[in-house]
């Protein structure tokens, strides 16, 4: 049940472009789906990566490099995706590095490589041929040293030595249950190899990349998007489901500098996961469990394990990225509670000015919204077409991208924002001192349509 | 909701996380949009891979084959203004309009709903147990003047709130019901009056419900919508 995928590291909406003079050397296969692209790509010696690309037409084409700036370069191009043989572009080694095929050329000590065809001022008899992979002066592994990848050096003193390849389980260190780890080990404390997140077998799952954008769910790579103690993956093997990965910690002084800067404590950030301070019982006023007690609620976040997600006594915490600040309650009957009475912190920027009543004749120079977004200039429609504009409100004042009320907003002076996720928002302005909201009181008759209404016998629904 | 009974609320949306687990409710003011609370968002300036807006049942878990169920990812935020504590979330297609899915009414602009206003909370939340939570539960509560709440909250009830009227026997929002609606009958109408908001302690004997009210940011609804 092995991809043939998992050889590969994927650059979504990225081509390898090759240069003007070696672009022959790229070979275009037509009309194979991705998984024979790549496995094609795997049992050919000249193919180390492959653009993937699905409009207008499916294509695969298989290139002799992986991306440096001498033979090729890396584009956008969001109809492509671009497959990397791992083992060219790993900067560090699996088990004994044979497959290493990077690119350091300098041992331990600092001694550059001797070129591999060479015969001097080391002789010896290995000689380079496409499998092999003893390219220039690379650092390698023919002969499955403990050293790991290796080299004769050109000091004629020393014949060769060991290059010092980090493995991948500690090029890159974890701290506290590894959420945040990026690395690249792809295989499991026990060996097994990872299955990739964008796949479906040989095991079902949940964690979609494209669900959890932030759990960086690339490649077959080990992860943590669920808060497990470690980061681990699902496995090829289809008897074993997941296991978890073996991966250094951090040394713990690098981890406590990390964290004290972004801790809040009368209110908390995005979901609060920094979120320190004492609130330690539920909105509807249930105490908390403790943390280290596993009564009523038997549950996984011991501190110790979790030691950087702060959780203390019996104090409201996000150990596991859930919306907001939460925790086991003292009642049997409900096991966990959103802490939602905690407030969150305000995130808009210092006002930088202030209008009059409702800010419709503001002629100020403020152009950046309360989070900070430079406005769009109202004449342009990128990124947003805008309705609203000097041609619709000649009146208004719209120059520049300055902030403005042409529409007469009961909230204040607005701008399109440069930001393409939001059209557009209120500006970093406040009201002057002692303006006021008027609220009218009585209304008429409202008639409304279309809205409002239901039906009221309930058990024809509830059936 | 907190001493509340089953009940038909055709605009309470149950909005799920990306596991489809309920975390809060919202309010369909029209098939692309759902009005909710700041408060049960991370942010407002990113996208909402995996979120959900679940429509059409009275179960909180309805089963699979439910016909009536509408699941619509959400696509979009849009932050209100900084006080309001409020947010427009975008669904990614039409909510297909039946008798068990409607869109609430807005209110006119400004407007102040008067006393003793027939009005209702709906949630899927925590009952305290009081109800069943796996179904949606509906509580009758009646509108006080913000004077009268301010009695009670020591003058901190601000223009943009309103406040219903405390029972002895304590009725009320509760944990995963913010975000949905206060609705007040206007005629043979349910117009959205309130958005509810996390507050001290749930369905507490004798203390008023604090909404936000929903007629200060009419305005800044309609612009959301049209633009």
């Amino acid at each position: 049940y092995r991809s043939p995928l998992n050889d590969f590291q994927r650059s979504e909406g990225r081509e390898l472009v090759p240069t003007s003079w070696n672009s022959n050397l790229v070979q275009m296969l037509p009309n194979l789906n991705l998984e024979e692209c790549a496995s094609r790509c795997s049992q050919s010696l000249d193919c180390r990566a492959f653009n993937y690309e699905t409009r207008p037409t499916v294509s695969c084409k298989h290139l002799p490099w992986v991306a440096d700036r001498s033979n090729a370069e890396v584009k956008r191009n969001v109809n492509c995706d671009l497959y990397e043989k791992k083992v060219y572009v790993r900067q560090c080694i699996v088990g004994k590095g044979e497959d290493y095929r990077g690119k350091v050329f300098t041992t331990k000590s600092g001694l550059t490589c001797q070129q591999w065809w060479s015969k001097f001022p080391h002789d010896h008899w290995w000689t380079p041929t496409a499998s092999n992979g003893l390219e220039l002066n690379y650092c390698r592994n023919p002969d499955g040293d403990n050293i790991g990848p290796w080299c004769y050096t050109t000091d004629p003193e020393r014949r060769y030595e060991s290059c010092n390849i980090p493995q991948c389980k500690d090029e890159v260190c974890i701290t506290c249950n590894g959420e945040d780890y990026r690395g690249q080990v792809d295989h499991t404390a026990s060996g097994k190899e990872c299955q990739r997140w964008d796949q479906q077998h040989p095991h079902q799952h949940i964690y979609q990349p494209e669900k959890y954008p932030d759990k960086s769910l690339d490649d077959n790579y080990c992860r943590n998007p669920d808060a497990s103690p470690v980061p681990w993956c699902y496995t090829t093997d289809p008897l074993v489901e997941r296991e978890n990965c073996n991966i250094s910690k951090c040394p713990t002084v690098q981890v406590e500098k990390r964290q004290r800067s972004s801790f809040t404590t009368n209110c908390f950030r995005g979901r609060g996961e920094d979120y320190r301070g004492k609130i330690n019982e539920t909105l509807s006023g249930i105490p908390c469990q403790k943390w280290n007690a596993q009564y009523p609620h038997e549950h996984p976040f011991y501190p110790n394990i979790y030691e950087c997600k702060g959780l203390e006594e019996n104090y409201c915490r996000n150990p596991d990225g859930s919306e907001a600040p939460w925790c086991f309650t003292s009642v049997p009957e409900m096991r966990t509670a959103l802490c939602l009475q905690i407030k969150r912190c305000a995130d808009d920027i210092e006002a930088e000015d202030c209008y009059q009543e409702n800010g419709k004749n503001y002629r100020g120079a403020v152009r950046k919204t309360r989070k900070g977004v430079t406005c769009q200039r109202w004449n342009v429609n990128t990124p947003h077409r805008t309705k609203i504009n000097p041609l619709t409100h000649p009146e208004a004042n719209l120059t520049e991208n300055y902030c403005r009320n042409p529409d007469g907003d009961q909230h204040g002076p607005w701008c399109y924002t440069t930001d393409p996720k939001t059209e557009f928002d209120y500006c970093a302005i406040k009201q002057c001192a002692g303006e006021k909201v008027s609220l009218t009181e009585q209304i008429e008759r409202v008639e409304f349509s279309e809205c409002g209404k239901r039906e009221d016998r309930i058990q024809s629904i509830l059936r | 909701i907190v001493n509340g009974i089953p009940g038909n609320s055709p605009w309470t949306v149950s909005l799920r996380d990306r596991k489809g687990n309920h975390f809060c409710g919202g309010s369909l003011v029209n098939s692309r949009w759902v009005i909710s609370t700041k408060q049960c968002f991370s942010s407002c300036y990113v996208d909402l891979p995996g979120y959900s807006a679940m429509l059409g049942t009275l179960f909180r878990d309805p089963q699979e084959d439910e016909p009536s169920v509408q699941v619509i990812p959400l696509t979009k935020i849009v932050c209100g203004p900084s006080e309001s504590q409020l947010v427009m979330l975008q669904l990614e297609f039409p909510a297909q309009f039946n008798e068990r899915v409607s869109q609430i009414c807005l209110p006119p602009e400004r407007y102040i709903v008067p006393e003793d206003t027939e009005c209702e909370i709906a949630g899927w939340g925590e009952t305290k147990g009081t109800g069943d939570e796996t179904v949606l539960n509906v509580a009758k509560v009646p509108v006080i003047s913000n004077s009268r709440c301010n009695q009670y909250f020591r003058g901190r009830v601000r223009e943009n709130e309103m406040c219903t009227n405390a029972f002895q026997g304590g009725v009320g929002a509760c944990e995963k019901d913010y975000g949905g609606p206060l609705a007040c009958r206007n005629s043979d109408c349910w117009v959205l009056e309130g958005v509810i908001i996390p507050m001290r302690r749930c369905g507490h004997p004798g203390q008023p419900n604090i909404f936000i009210r929903v007629s200060v940011y009419v305005d800044w609804i309609k612009k959301v919508m049209e633009m």
